[in-house]
């Protein structure tokens, strides 16, 4: 573990209780692209998917982080799809999740480490992550703003893979550690965010509120 | 650490 990891973890996790809190508090989830969430509890499953698959002793942190995702993610979908449905802007959320879900799952079973079956489960959540904040991007991209909350679930989300990044120069060059695929997904995932994050720097740092030339 | 197959990460 070293400290680019560490932030990076704790930066996904202040996105996903920035994300509840907002949904709860607000008891709303307009704003929030349903389909992008899913997207996240489908990559947490497949990816931890060895916590059901033996018995899980949480004698590690790591397990209970994996728990703590996949827990967080469902109950994320279950508050915008179940408890305040009403409120679910299904209109404007209206990017094809199948137009990233088969190309990750076709991709991971042409470019993966190890053609077995739990390896190409990672390998589809790892190709899965890299593109998932889609659906939320296009979302705010067509109701033209995004709510100051949203903005900063999106920096701390969008932070967490950029730390990765390195976290893997890092590994790299101390410990010749080097896991390419997941490598290559995360670059890809951070470019997504970079004109999110200009904005985000130029705007909500002042207190405005990040609103896109309709 | 592990063997290549174990991703040690989250």
């Amino acid at each position: 573990m070293n400290i680019f990891r560490l932030f990076g973890d704790l930066s996904h996790l202040a996105a996903i209780a920035i994300l509840l809190l907002k949904i709860w508090k607000t008891r709303s989830c307009a704003g929030v692209s349903g389909k992008t969430q899913l997207l996240f509890a489908v990559c947490f499953i497949t990816r931890y998917i060895d916590l059901f698959l033996h018995f899980v002793s949480l004698y590690n942190t790591e397990k209970v982080m994996k728990l703590i995702y996949i827990s967080a993610s469902v109950f994320t979908c279950y508050l915008i799809f179940f408890k305040f449905k009403a409120t679910y802007d299904g209109n404007h959320d209206s990017m094809r999740a199948e137009f990233l879900i088969v190309p990750a799952a076709g991709l991971a079973c042409l470019i993966n480490t190890k053609f077995d079956a739990i390896e190409i489960l990672w390998t589809f959540s790892i190709y899965l992550e890299a593109v998932a904040i889609l659906p939320q991007l296009f979302l705010i991209s067509k109701t033209g703003e995004a709510e100051t909350i949203t903005s900063h679930y999106l920096f701390a989300q969008g932070s967490y893979r950029a730390l990765y990044i390195l976290n893997w120069i890092y590994r790299y060059h101390y410990e010749s550690h080097v896991d390419t695929i997941a490598i290559v997904a995360g670059v890809v995932q951070t470019i997504l965010y970079c004109d999110f994050f200009y904005l985000y720097i130029t705007k909500v740092v002042k207190g405005q509120k990040i609103v896109l030339p309709a | 650490g592990g063997s290549l197959l174990h991703h040690d990460e989250l």
